[in-house]
């Protein structure tokens, strides 16, 4: 099963 | 102050109303260079980075640098009332910083409607990304295709599957997915050129084959908004998000970047 990532575990919060 | 005027049915507008399907609320930031805006999407999978440079407007003035939070779906219902033919200024001064003034004016001159839009708080959808120029060397390939090309690619596939694979290495660039009522392969053969040409496909960056499994329906978003434009480029890399990338005229772009999905 695939999972789906979220954009946060590439980019930080400024 | 800060004030724009554009034509009705503008790029600007085209583009508003083609992220609305992801995105409700996003953060703009304004300098003498132009406008830009960053949004995330509700389920935080996709991140939304786009600069309209000043020349793309009618007329364009930023006195100072000013960031602001804007519902961009109640934005995007007052442009919608405009009128053919009229001029659209958007406008925000100094002293009244908490919402921006909309007005349109007739071809003729003899009728002008102003509104005001509440601003709102949009300090979540800023993300600290790198310079643009340092990311894009770390995709391993990247491609350019008709933005036509990409919004079929993505159509058929959503009908077998809610994913994609988009596959890329020297021979061959493929977008497929398989489901419970069959598979659907597309493959392309690349040229591979650093001047791609509009009608074809054209691998222009390749370090490595790379794959990326993503979701069709934030795929089918990136594609509505490309086919604004005629071409669009797509980088994958397994260490950064999908990147689809349009360009606005010389300087300016609007880029997606979509999380893909991983094997647990």
């Amino acid at each position: 099963p695939c999972i789906q990532k979220r954009i946060i575990h590439y980019f930080s919060k400024k | 102050m800060f004030e724009l005027t554009m034509a009705k049915g503008s790029i600007l507008q085209g583009v508003l109303e083609a992220i609305l399907d992801l995105v409700n609320v996003a953060n703009v930031d304004c300098s003498s260079k132009g406008f830009s805006l960053q949004a995330l999407d509700t389920e935080h999978v996709v991140f939304l980075s786009l600069f309209f440079p000043s020349e793309v407007f009618r007329s364009y003035r930023c006195d100072e640098d000013c960031s602001m939070g804007i519902a961009i779906a109640d934005m995007v219902d007052l442009l919608r009332a405009s009128n053919d033919g009229d001029i659209i200024t958007i406008k925000v001064t100094d002293q009244n910083f908490e919402d921006i003034t909309i007005t349109f004016e007739s071809p003729d001159k003899t009728k002008t409607t102003d509104m005001d839009l509440q601003l709102v708080d949009a300090r979540s959808h800023r993300l600290k990304i790198s310079e643009w120029h340092d990311m894009e060397s770390e995709y391993q390939a990247i491609f350019c295709m008709p933005s036509a090309q990409f919004m079929l690619n993505c159509k058929s596939l959503s009908v077998i599957d809610d994913d994609v694979v988009i596959r890329v290495n020297e021979e061959v660039i493929s977008f497929s997915t398989k489901g419970k009522s069959g598979c659907v392969n597309i493959s392309h053969v690349p040229n591979k050129t650093d001047n791609p040409e509009k009608a074809s496909v054209t691998l222009t960056h390749m370090r490595g084959p790379v794959s990326l499994t993503l979701n069709l329906r934030y795929m089918k978003s990136c594609a509505k908004v490309s086919t604004l434009f005629d071409q669009v480029k797509i980088g994958l890399s397994t260490k950064l998000p999908l990147m689809v990338e349009c360009k606005i005229a010389e300087k300016g772009y609007i880029r997606y970047f979509v999380a893909p999905k991983i094997t647990e």
